[in-house]
């Protein structure tokens, strides 16, 4: 997977099987990476699973998980809501494309986690306050929205010649030649399906729906 | 890999005592073991990500020295741990932003992360 992290770093990241995302005192998240299309090291996203733990009169422990072709717009309890203590519910899943959307709110933590199915993988995003996502201990040390992909999993974004139909493609659905725009170019240029970039592009939209500062969303790293 | 935390949290019982290199008197020995021992427990629960990292293997095995030179039994108390970060919550509110702009006059600060490809 293409991982933009909490600190505002890209990477390519060439990890397989389940890896945590994010692991802090209120939430867990983990994201299996299966190899695909025949090839060894290339690898799309399977399967997600989210745990908001529990947390004092605010909110009880609840799952929810996505596996591909199968984005439940509900916890794995069946509920749409959770958390249901003093009258207030703090959790709750709402989709706008069942079976391909999730959105999870947390209001106890002021978290947003968006589960989308795009062509033949899974992506997530996730939007929550700095105090939480630092809420973590020296234990919970492997976290790839917090410290990236390891160094040695990290794969170099290919250059693509700007009279590719690849970067014709990218250009025009992607016309700031931020990280998005690599991580279609790349997506295109692995898998050869023109269709691979709707990825990146719905990760942008993400981007703009959850940063509140325009400025930030084009991030602009390495070769872009 | 979390070694430096591990490193500086000796450090820092070890300064709050003031008993860097172990000291003379019992008290002070019995001190600095639990330090030690604490240390100790904390290379042992990032093992796993520090396996590579010779930091890491450099402490564990500047620990057991300083163990025996000590003469520190292998179990007994240890330090206090760190304390959790501190929750984020006050009160009875369980909307995080509401709260954090009653308690600080200004909206969170929010960070996101993105993971997709295809």
């Amino acid at each position: 997977p293409h991982i933009r992290t909490f600190n505002e770093e890209f990477q390519t990241c060439a990890v397989q099987g389940a890896w945590p995302l994010i692991d802090n005192q209120y939430l867990y998240i983990q994201a299996t990476s299966t190899p695909t299309r025949g090839s060894s090291y290339i690898t799309i996203l399977t399967k997600i699973t989210v745990i908001l733990k529990n947390w004092r009169e605010c909110a009880e422990l609840q799952i929810y998980q996505a596996e591909l072709d199968n984005v439940p717009p509900a916890f794995v309890d069946g509920s749409v809501t959770g958390g249901d203590r003093r009258g207030h519910q703090s959790l709750r899943v709402h989709s706008h494309d069942p079976g391909r959307h999730a959105e999870i709110w947390a209001t106890h933590i002021g978290t947003m986690i968006v589960v989308r199915q795009v062509g033949r993988s899974l992506s997530l995003s996730v939007r929550s306050p700095r105090a939480i996502v630092e809420s973590y201990t020296p234990e919970q040390d492997l976290q790839l929205c917090v410290w990236g992909c390891p160094v040695s999993q990290r794969m170099e974004t290919p250059y693509v010649h700007p009279s590719t139909p690849a970067y014709t493609h990218c250009s025009s659905l992607l016309p700031v030649q931020d990280v998005y725009f690599q991580a279609c170019l790349f997506d295109l240029q692995v898998t050869g399906d023109l269709n691979s970039s709707a990825s990146a592009v719905a990760a942008l939209e993400d981007a703009r729906a959850m940063i509140s500062n325009p400025d930030r969303v084009h991030l602009l790293t390495g070769r872009a | 890999c979390r070694i430096l935390q591990c490193n500086s949290d000796f450090v820092a019982a070890t300064l709050e005592i003031g008993v860097i290199g172990g000291g003379g008197k019992d008290g002070a020995n019995a001190v600095y073991c639990s330090a030690l021992r604490s240390y100790a427990l904390c290379t042992q629960r990032t093992a796993r990500a520090c396996r590579g990292d010779l930091a890491y293997h450099s402490a564990v095995q500047g620990i057991e020295d300083l163990l025996i030179q000590h003469r520190c039994p292998q179990t007994g108390p240890t330090a206090q741990p760190r304390p959790l970060p501190k929750p984020p919550l006050s009160g009875n509110g369980c909307f995080y932003e509401k709260g954090f702009m009653q308690k600080e006059g200004r909206a969170p600060e929010y960070l996101h992360c993105g993971v997709f490809g295809d």
